[in-house]
């Protein structure tokens, strides 16, 4: 299943 | 002080319209060079980016400012543009308000309530990409259109040299496949096979604004954010959509 992640997660 | 003269307020319109499907509020940091923005929607899934220089401008004076406006309100506002108008923005700093001005046949001149929304610092994450396409707004559009008859997410892909826009539900599924020598594509810059899932409805929000004739540059790649880019009115957007990703 798939989950909508945040893209806060992908600031690095 | 901050003073834009903008030649086509329905331009700007545009603008604010792609902002305020994703944002409720937005701040403006205007400066000598121009206005930018940066924020990211209410649910941290999407972000937004403005820069509009002040070449964008047909008059354009301004020092530091942090400006934060209310989208919807000031949607309304840009609603009521008419073809013709030039649009006057002008801080008002004794008042706290941002003049918001009409200028046809008559002046007509709206002031709006600024908010306490700091800058967020926000900047867009710099993010190698394998796959760079540039598509025409309208094509990419009218894939999401069939996309959204099936389910509520899809999943952008580069195969084989080819962009793909897949959707699969329950029982039907849809597809739109765009090779490089078609006439919706301006360039596909591809490096590597890639798969990213969204969803469907900050796609179309994010793409509402650009007109079907408009370039978007998509960047993809596997289970990474997709970053789509366009002009309007001289001014850049940028937005960045996190991926579904298997949990």
């Amino acid at each position: 299943k798939k989950k909508q992640v945040k893209i806060s997660d992908f600031f690095k | 002080m901050f003073k834009a003269v903008i030649s086509e307020a329905k331009e700007f319109k545009k603008i604010i319209d792609a902002a305020s499907n994703l944002l409720d509020e937005i701040c403006f940091e205007v400066s000598e060079d121009g206005i930018k923005a940066r924020a990211m929607d209410p649910s941290h899934v999407a972000l937004v980016s403005m820069d509009i220089p002040k070449e964008a401008f047909e008059e354009y004076e301004a020092d530091v400012h942090d400006i934060g406006i209310d989208l919807e309100a000031f949607k309304k506002i840009m609603n009521r543009a008419k073809a013709k108008d030039k649009l006057i923005l002008e801080l008002d700093e004794e008042k706290n308000k941002l003049n918001v001005i009409f200028k046809g046949t008559a002046r007509r001149k709206f002031a709006l309530a600024l908010y306490d929304v700091s800058s967020s610092n926000l900047q867009v994450p710099d993010i190698e990409y394998p796959n760079e396409i540039l598509i025409k707004a309208g094509a990419f559009v009218d894939a999401l259109k069939d996309a959204d008859l099936v389910n509520d997410h899809v999943a952008l892909k580069v195969d084989d040299g080819k962009f793909i826009i897949y959707a699969k539900g329950d029982l039907n599924e849809s597809e739109t496949i765009f090779e490089e020598d078609s006439e919706d594509i301006i360039s596909m810059n591809i490096g590597e096979n890639a798969r990213s899932t969204f969803n469907l409805e900050y796609l179309k929000d994010m793409t509402k604004a650009a007109s079907s004739d408009d370039i978007l540059k998509i960047c993809i790649g596997t289970d990474m954010p997709v970053k789509i880019e366009y002009d309007i009115g001289g001014a850049n957007l940028t937005f960045l959509l996190a991926p579904r990703i298997e949990s």
